[in-house]
């Protein structure tokens, strides 16, 4: 049996959020650590993996490794279904076609219990673990997601260059071009304003716009994000969670 | 021009 309480709901509800639209459903595998997600959207270009370790639960017990096929879609609708403040519980038996979704009202007393549907889904896992890194930017993530919003607005790719001392996002189209750039800086009193950049080789990559813009739906579940790139590598984009992270695996384009 | 690649180039199938 898999139980899993959450100290708010708004942690589930931003993880699903920033999942969602990138892939339609996935398998939730669940062991005594917590529950992890490998899924790849359809064009095999990004792929998702998601860690929820066991400390980042309020309660949490799984007698046996479970697999839940999720629709992201359907869960949505349901999770959105409780406030944000609420505890929410997931629960499913051993062999269980439903997943119980519980939310508690912390004030009122109140509880709501849904039951999704579980699928059957069959995908394929793809081989991630060991990857070199040449250089590692950590900046604001809202910082990230402003840069990527705008470069979309001039083209379909974003250029990221890094060199010693500064990493540089531009994009160039038909209706002209623009660039911005980032140097380290320290923050002492903000440290979540920091910024690092750390780099063993320089990097020029491209990256789709369109993806990115999936990968920036996650800015809520964290302050920061921390970028990994090699050249002529996929990007690796991490957001850390309490205790986990969901992290975004990005093929680059190729220059013709 | 520049063109999309796939994530099957760099990842192999477990």
């Amino acid at each position: 049996m898999l139980e899993g309480k959450f100290e708010e709901a708004s942690l589930l509800k931003k993880i699903v959020e920033a999942m969602k639209d990138c892939v339609s459903s996935c398998n939730f595998n669940c062991t005594e650590n917590g529950i992890s997600v490998q899924a790849v959207d359809n064009s095999r270009v990004l792929l998702i993996s998601l860690l929820i370790e066991k400390d980042t639960f309020e309660e949490y017990r799984c007698d046996r490794n479970i697999t839940l096929g999720i629709g992201l879609g359907s869960f949505s609708k349901i999770i959105g279904n409780g406030a944000n403040s609420d505890y929410l519980t997931i629960q499913a038996e051993d062999d269980a076609d439903t997943l119980g979704i519980i939310f508690e009202d912390k004030v009122k007393d109140k509880i709501s219990e849904y039951n999704l549907k579980l699928l059957d889904i069959d995908a394929d896992l793809l081989e991630v673990d060991a990857m070199e890194t040449d250089a590692t930017i950590t900046l604001p993530s809202a910082d990230f997601a402003k840069i990527c919003k705008d470069m979309k607005t001039l083209s379909e790719s974003l250029q990221i260059t890094v060199t010693k001392d500064s990493a540089k996002f531009q994009s160039a189209g038909e209706i002209g071009s623009g660039s911005v750039v980032i140097k380290p800086k320290t923050d002492i009193d903000h440290p979540e304003e920091s910024i690092t950049i750390s780099l063993d080789k320089p990097i020029d990559l491209s990256f789709g716009s369109k993806y990115l813009s999936d990968i920036i739906k996650a800015t809520s579940l964290s302050q920061k994000v921390t970028i990994k790139l090699t050249e002529d590598s996929p990007g690796v984009f991490e957001y850390k969670l309490p205790s986990g992270y969901l992290r975004f695996y990005l093929a680059p384009k190729f220059d013709e | 021009m520049s063109g999309q690649q796939s994530l099957n180039r760099f990842f192999s199938v477990k």
